[in-house]
């Protein structure tokens, strides 16, 4: 009802809402997600990275932007400002340094409450926050399933979601999991990312081999959708993005802004 | 009330219950998990796995039993058997293959039982599975730390928790985070394992960087507790595991059974 009005209200600005996926934890999604940011923003699109991986926010922080405190304004809360002027909002500027996201839930139903008030978190995110704005509104979605129908029905307007899978099978059954939900949810597969696959040796130079498997490429054919890159696992990036400056994905923005 | 003396009676046989937790996805958690299983079954203990990441049930497995039915007696559930007698429970057995965990929940409370739920297997596996004599019972803790207070409660004899982390500063974070609400719980760490310390390289055969940082040290200095082991990514161990069969570690459980 009237909070969805305020989310397209907000919105209304925003050419193209894309969100980001995995099957499970520790792929890449964040790290994908703020390549893509930076990539667009270099090609001089106006972009925005809304971090709705409550519990794991490392976009923000790979954007250059940790802790900040936010400002909110009589007409909402401003997103913190990263590189090439990504805009950002994560509980990671909302959670004391080392604190986890705990609610202040009633005893008795500790378990009861959790999955509203994370809902709630998405829908404030996407409602209250000051966009503006933007050419692509990328959501940093945590893995799994958890938030696709509160997404699916706070953004009718979502362009669809990228899915991010390593190599291996592992990986293959969980997006293959998720993806049916998608589907149900009305959530078009706009393209696949493979990340880590191979290993730039930082002794030989080499590519060498790091996770087996062809997982992206049966995604892609399950899904009907192209593969946008294959982005090998680099020491070097982990180091800069791990310190705030995310790797270099030029071949990736360049087949995601054709879509 | 009834239900932790269920699981009391039920455990009584197990020597010690050790949970492994990750603080996020993607260290290796499963993969420790399994390894340090079949390596205590080596060593001659009695072994159970209780696979507790009821959305990304890997480790089953990485034991060489996925998908099997599970037998359903008067007694209680039989757990599977995977390789040299590894007692195993997990949702891999009772998900359709490639079905994600859902809940029938209410429509409009879609949010509100899923952690009453979740808590509830973790019950259902540790006080209805015919667990039998163990000298050791694993269980493999979803990354984060949503079913501490569950597993505090239902098991109050348990030994501690190993953690599992990469070296990079994103997991010692996510891991610090996980370990204030475990002293709150008043679970105690019995050791650190460090995965993921460089990469044999299946070029040069070298060990070459892969995460840059020392989270394990830095960890095992804040809750007083020892390395276990540090185990580098090795590419044939990982096509191993995911095909059923789990890596060699010596070392970490000749440091695990000295505790
Ligand atoms: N292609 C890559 N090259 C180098 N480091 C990477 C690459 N992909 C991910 N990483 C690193 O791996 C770790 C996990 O990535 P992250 O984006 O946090 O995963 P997820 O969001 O899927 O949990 C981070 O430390 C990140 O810097
Ligand atoms: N030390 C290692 N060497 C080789 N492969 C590994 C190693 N640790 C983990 N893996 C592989 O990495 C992937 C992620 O490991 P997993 O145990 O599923 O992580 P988690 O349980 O923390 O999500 C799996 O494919 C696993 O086989
Ligand atoms: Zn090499």
């Amino acid at each position: 009802g009237a909070q969805r009005r305020r989310v397209e209200e907000r919105l209304r600005a925003v050419r193209h809402t894309v969100a980001v996926m995995s099957g499970k934890g520790g792929v890449g999604k964040s790290f994908v997600s703020a390549a893509l940011a930076t990539a667009l923003a270099e090609a001089g699109e106006q972009v925005g990275v809304l971090d709705a991986d409550l519990h794991a926010p490392t976009a923000a922080r790979m954007l250059g932007v940790s802790g900040g405190p936010v400002e909110v304004r009589e007409q909402g809360v401003l997103p913190a400002i990263g590189a090439l002027g990504v805009r950002v909002m994560s509980t990671d500027f909302l959670l004391a340094d080392g604190a986890p996201l705990a609610w202040r839930e009633p005893k008795h139903e500790k378990f009861v409450w959790r999955g509203t008030l994370e809902a709630g978190v998405l829908r404030e995110f996407l409602g209250d926050v000051m966009w503006g704005a933007l050419d692509v509104l990328l959501v940093d979605l945590p893995p799994g399933t958890e938030r696709f129908s509160a997404l699916a029905e706070f953004v009718p307007s979502l362009a669809g979601v990228v899915v991010v899978t390593i190599p291996s099978d592992a990986s293959l059954r969980a997006v293959q999991r998720s993806l049916g939900v998608a589907r149900d949810a009305g959530i078009r597969v706009l393209g696949i990312v493979e990340n880590m696959a191979g290993y730039v040796c930082g002794r030989c130079g080499g590519l060498a081999p790091l996770f087996a498997g062809d997982a992206a490429q049966r995604l892609a054919a399950a899904a009907g959708a192209p593969i946008l890159a294959s982005i090998p696992f680099d020491p070097a990036a982990q180091v800069a993005a791990d310190g705030g400056v995310a790797a270099p994905a030029g071949a990736a923005a360049a087949a995601f802004v054709a879509l």
